[in-house]
């Protein structure tokens, strides 16, 4: 069976709330190493992998492999209904119809529980390479989400573009072009406004912005993000979790510009 | 959704 709770119910819905508008039923697969989701949105253009790692739950059990399927509108009605600051414990048998979900109040004893039918999920796995990009731009996300919105006011799409200078987010639109350009940047005071640049190769690639700004919705788990690039992969978007958990979105390039 | 790559043309099925 699996047992696992989190002191604070508020990461599960942050996770929910992130990627709930780019995939609606997911499996969540437990099992000794913690929870992991892999799922891709109906376009398949973009794929969010998720993984929390059994550290990141006090206690975690998880006897053998169990499948969760959930839709995440369902997950999220269910979620709206905890507090941010309760605890939050996930129950399922081993071959479980429904996932049991309790919130316990942390200063009350006001104690929740609700289940949520289970649905059998046939999902594609796809395996994702070892990639050593060719540039990881590490900056605060709250600056990501300002260029993505920036920018997806002129265009629907936009070039990034990683030299030894810095990186530039450029676009072009009907009503005109806007361009934004970082350079490292190391802030000792304030370390969550640090921005660096690792590159080993110049990098240019086109992206959608509907799907940044969709992957942006994830900017309220970690202060940072990593934007990670090479030519004609991927891009990979990843938000760092406590506990070395992580939630990573890929992004097909453009292709053809 | 023209001009857009499908992101299992580059990951394998696995």
């Amino acid at each position: 069976m699996l047992e696992a709770r989190l002191e604070q119910a508020e990461l599960l819905k942050k996770v929910v709330d992130a990627i709930k508008d780019l995939v609606q039923d997911c499996n969540f697969d437990c099992n000794d190493s913690g929870v992991a989701l892999q799922a891709m949105d109906n376009s398949h253009v973009a794929l969010v992998s998720m993984m929390l790692k059994s550290e990141a739950f006090s206690p975690f059990r998880c006897d053998r492999n169990i499948a969760l399927g959930i839709n995440l509108s369902s997950l999220t009605k269910v979620l709206r209904c905890a507090q941010n600051n309760d605890i939050l414990t996930v129950k399922a048998e081993d071959a479980p119809d429904v996932v049991n979900l309790m919130f316990e109040s942390s200063d009350s004893d006001r104690l929740s529980e609700y289940d949520i039918k289970l649905m059998d999920i046939d999902q594609e796995h796809l395996g994702i390479p070892e990639t050593e990009y060719a540039a990881t731009v590490t900056m605060p996300s709250p600056e990501f989400q300002r260029i993505c919105r920036d920018l997806s006011a002129l265009s629907e799409s936009v070039s990034i573009e990683c030299t030894k200078e810095g990186v530039k987010f450029a676009c072009n639109g009907d009503i005109g072009s806007g361009a934004v350009t970082l350079r490292s940047h190391s802030d000792v005071e304030n370390p969550d406004q640090n921005i660096k640049i690792d590159l080993t190769e110049p990098v240019a690639l086109t992206f959608s912005l509907k799907y940044l700004s969709n992957f942006c919705k994830a900017s309220g788990l970690a202060k940072s993000v990593n934007i990670c690039l090479s030519n004609e992969v991927p891009l990979l978007v990843e938000y760092g979790l406590a506990a070395n958990s992580y939630l990573r979105f890929y992004l097909a390039p453009k292709i053809g510009d | 959704l023209a001009g857009q790559g499908n992101i299992t043309s580059f990951f394998s099925n696995g």
